[in-house]
């Protein structure tokens, strides 16, 4: 799963 | 970033200068749900926490920081600057009833049981649902202002286009993140019955009233 670093979006 | 998701950023950052120009040249919050706001803020400052720990582009942070501080910004109007315009006896939608679920809901369904993680997922939850105090506003009073439609509208429009961005990263990068795209999926759906009247009334230049 994505981790929280990878939030690129808004 | 692709065309949809720039798209989508675009149209929420109008969103929020339409409501902040309303506010402003009008000097009146009448017909703007406070209980929203307030649930938009909490929304931002729980997502954005990362702003501080992680950074991603100057693009992501100037975003963030933008999201925050209107959103504080329009608290400040509504319940400071121009409170005498503020329609309360209209606001009543019961925030508890949207916040209670959806922290347990944070809480349950995560990525991750981290403190920025959980915030991260109750905020896309809460924004799923924020609207809605002021979706009652407008059924309760029956009509909105055509500013606050406009507002409205490309509020809905950000995250509609939003899961586009999510299909084109799903085929052309292989991501998906299942808990925004639910969540924003429902937070469209909210939008769909107002959709429908901007559509039909607002844009051909009709007052936005709700049929009796």
């Amino acid at each position: 799963l994505e981790s929280f670093k990878q939030k690129d979006e808004l | 970033m692709n065309v949809f998701r720039l798209a989508g950023d675009l149209s929420h950052l109008l969103a929020i200068i339409i409501l902040l120009l309303k506010i402003w040249k009008t000097r009146s919050c009448a017909g703007i749900s406070g209980r929203s706001q307030i649930l938009f803020a909490l929304v931002y400052t729980t997502r954005y926490l990362d702003l501080f720990t992680n950074f991603i582009s100057l693009y992501n942070s100037v975003m963030k920081v933008f999201f925050i501080s209107t959103s504080c910004a329009t608290i400040y109007l509504m319940y400071v600057k121009f409170k005498a315009t503020y329609d309360h006896n209209h606001d009543t939608f019961r925030i508890g009833f949207l916040l209670i679920p959806v922290t347990i809901l944070g809480l349950l369904i995560n990525h991750d049981f981290t403190p920025l993680e959980v915030l991260w997922t109750f905020s896309i939850y809460l924004e799923s649902v924020a609207i809605l105090p002021q979706l009652f506003m407008v059924s309760k009073t029956g009509d909105a202002e055509t500013i606050t439609s406009h507002y409205l509208f490309c509020l809905g429009l950000y995250r509609a286009l939003y899961i586009f961005n999510w299909i084109y990263r799903y085929y052309f990068e292989g991501f998906y993140d299942l808990i925004a795209i639910v969540a924003g999926v429902v937070q469209t759906v909210l939008y769909c019955d107002f959709f429908y009247l901007y559509v039909t009334r607002v844009i051909k230049g009709k007052a936005l009233k709700l049929p009796a």
